[in-house]
């Protein structure tokens, strides 16, 4: 479906629709954690998440229209910061808490087990805590979401860190149009016209820590690669390499 | 390298029609 004319509320439905499920993690290793059993259960949700980011990019309206190429390069570019949205958006109700799946709850202390993940963790802890004081409402979530993956590639032209895409018209059309339906969501709380505009930048500001929280997060992970005590499953691997390799 | 070796699971995933968590 194309996305260009859609009207606003559609897009809201069509991006709600398209959230994937919370899943479980199954592989419950028993506590207390250890590098190696919290970087294995961590590793494997996120493989299998990634499989659910696919195909939740596949129902946005106007993604598999794009080349193949700028598929990639979006998904590529953005897949950890979608991860961490989406893990900052399942926790909001649960302070202190990250909830990486229905059975894997933890806790800021439990993280110390690892080198280096109690500062992501504060970091990710912190930014859901902006998500619940600003109210994050369901609908503003998904546009958010939608907005990490089409704008984290698209104009990374600009550092050279990766390859152009195909074409950038056709995703900031994408993106003007989510855009359009978040502007619109906000425009329906009866706040005044000052509020809504301070509430869209609000949100849109959270996304440069979601970025940077990503960038340390894919620092993080390199370095348990290059450890080498916990093997990290193919398309994982992949995706992580795509970072190394721009 | 070519872009489709380098991404072989990812645009697998991409490509197929079958949803991707069926595929995996």
């Amino acid at each position: 479906s194309s996305i260009a004319g859609m009207p606003p509320d559609q897009v809201l439905l069509v991006l709600q629709g398209a959230e994937p499920p919370i899943l479980c993690a199954r592989q419950k290793m028993s506590r207390p954690y250890t590098e190696v059993t919290m970087m294995a259960m961590l590793t494997s949700m996120a493989d299998k998440e990634l499989v659910h980011m696919i195909a939740w990019a596949k129902k946005l309206p106007g993604f598999v229209q794009l080349s193949l190429h700028d598929q990639v390069q979006l998904l590529e570019s953005a897949w950890l910061e979608v991860l961490m949205i989406g893990l900052m958006w399942r926790s909001i109700h649960c302070p202190g808490k990250l909830i990486f799946a229905q059975d894997l709850i933890l806790d800021r202390d439990e993280s110390t087990c690892v080198e280096g993940m109690a500062e992501i963790f504060d970091m990710l802890l912190a930014t859901t805590s902006r998500f619940r004081l600003l109210k994050l409402k369901p609908e503003e979530f998904v546009c958010l979401k939608a907005i990490v993956l089409l704008n984290s590639g698209a104009f990374a032209f600009c550092t050279s860190t990766m390859e152009p895409l195909h074409d950038s018209t056709a995703v900031q059309i994408m993106l003007d149009t989510i855009t359009d339906a978040l502007v619109h969501y906000i425009s329906q709380s009866g706040c005044t016209v000052q509020q809504q505009s301070r509430r869209q930048a609000q949100l849109l500001l959270l996304l440069t820590h979601i970025r940077h929280m990503s960038n340390k997060g894919m620092e993080h992970l390199y370095s348990i690669k290059c450890k080498n005590t916990v093997p990290l499953y193919d398309l994982l691997l992949e995706m992580l390499d795509a970072h190394r390799l721009h | 390298t070519s872009l489709k070796e380098k991404h072989k699971i990812l645009h697998q995933l991409l490509q197929n029609s079958t949803s991707p968590v069926d595929l995996a």
